[in-house]
Parts: structure tokens; sequence; C-alpha cells
């Protein structure tokens, strides 16, 4: 008789289990009722199931966000993991979204699951992709911006992993200011 | 121990299923 053995298939765990999120630009409702909770995922298999299921950011509508957050974080301002802390700021052209809006995000996205930044990935709250008419923005959150050393290292990182020339410089903005800015714009605390 | 994944790692992942 032939014995058939069968090897049990084990997915590979992910240091955390992450949240994907979808806000919809609907201006009738208020912008809580926009954000939509999708899935979470924790093993690199269930996150390429979600990422090859879910539509490509460039063929988003305008004014439609992606968020993927660390279970239990919240993708705003005020959760208790983001109040105190600030992002690091990619904004495209129009042109780009074609090029590259796509390949970008899903590089902060394996920058994020695959824990890249080292000793300071702990650091790391989500990252948000905003589709916008006037211009796409593509961020990583992090949770202190007083954590000077953790910043610095998750900036140059990601720089480099994104494949940015050195002279494009991208700068930190810590979330307070972003809630509070006039028109002029936000101070970058860092840059890199 | 921390688990960490290279980007080339997690990119042979993508298709596997449409491998199998």
């Amino acid at each position: 008789k032939e014995i058939l053995i069968v090897q049990p298939y084990m997915k590979h765990p992910l240091q955390n289990r992450w949240t994907l999120w979808f806000y919809k630009n609907d201006k009738n409702k208020p912008w809580q009722a926009n954000l939509r909770l999708v899935t979470k995922f924790d093993t690199v298999e269930d996150f390429w199931a979600l990422y090859n299921h879910i539509q490509l950011a460039s063929r988003l509508m305008s004014g439609c966000d992606y968020a993927v957050f660390k279970d239990g974080i919240e993708p705003m301002w005020e959760d208790n993991r983001n109040k105190c802390g600030g992002r690091w700021l990619i904004t495209l052209s129009k042109q780009q979204r074609m090029l590259e809006l796509d390949q970008y995000w899903l590089e902060t996205l394996l920058c994020l699951i695959g824990e890249a930044f080292d000793d300071y990935s702990n650091d790391i709250c989500g990252a948000v992709i905003n589709v916008r008419a006037k211009g796409d923005k593509i961020a990583i959150w992090t949770c202190d911006t007083e954590n000077e050393e953790a910043v610095l290292h998750i900036g140059k990182t990601y720089k480099e992993r994104l494949g940015l020339p050195m002279k494009v410089v991208i700068g930190y903005q810590a979330h307070a200011d972003t809630a509070t800015k006039s028109g002029l714009g936000v101070k970058n605390k860092f840059v890199v | 121990d921390k688990k960490k994944y290279d980007r080339e790692f997690l990119l042979g992942f993508q298709f596997i299923f449409a491998s199998m």
C-alpha cells in the first residue's frame, strides 16, 4: 500500500497583528462614519491574500484612504498611541500616481510587516495612504515625536527602502502641529 | 526572538498558493 504523507503547511507569523482600514470620503456623513475596519492579519500568507484581493491604491477614487495600523491603534491623531507622535510624509505629484504610488505603498507595507526598523519598530504605529486629486500622500506614523533616535532611524531606513535619491528630502511632522496647522503648511520637526 | 522578514523573503510569498 502506498502511504501518502501530507505535510501541513505552516503559515509564517508576523511580529504584530495588523488592521487594514478603508476611508471613503462621503461629505454627508461625519468623518468617523466614513472610516471602516476591513480586516486583521498576522501572517505573511494572510497579508498577501488580502493585498492581492483588494483594489490597488492607484485605482481608488479620489478622497479615499487605506490605513494599516497595529492591532488596537486607530488611524487617527486622537488615538492614545498617536497623539504624542507624528508622521514621515511622502508627497507625490499627480504624475507619480501611475508610476510609483502602488510601488511606494507596497514597500511601505513590507517595511511595516517585516519589522524593517530594527529595535525602533516598536515606535511604529502604522501607515496611511491618501488618494487625492491635488496629489497623493503616503505616511508612516510613529508614536513619539520626542524619541529623536527612533524617528530619525525610521526616516532614514524608510527613505532608503523607497529608493528616494539623496537630494530628495522628506519631513517628519508632529500630529499636534498638523492638527492645528494654519494655511501656511506644517513645519517639519525632522528631515532626512 | 523578533520575527523580521526582508522584502525579498516577503515578495517570495505573494503568489505562493497560486503556484501550489
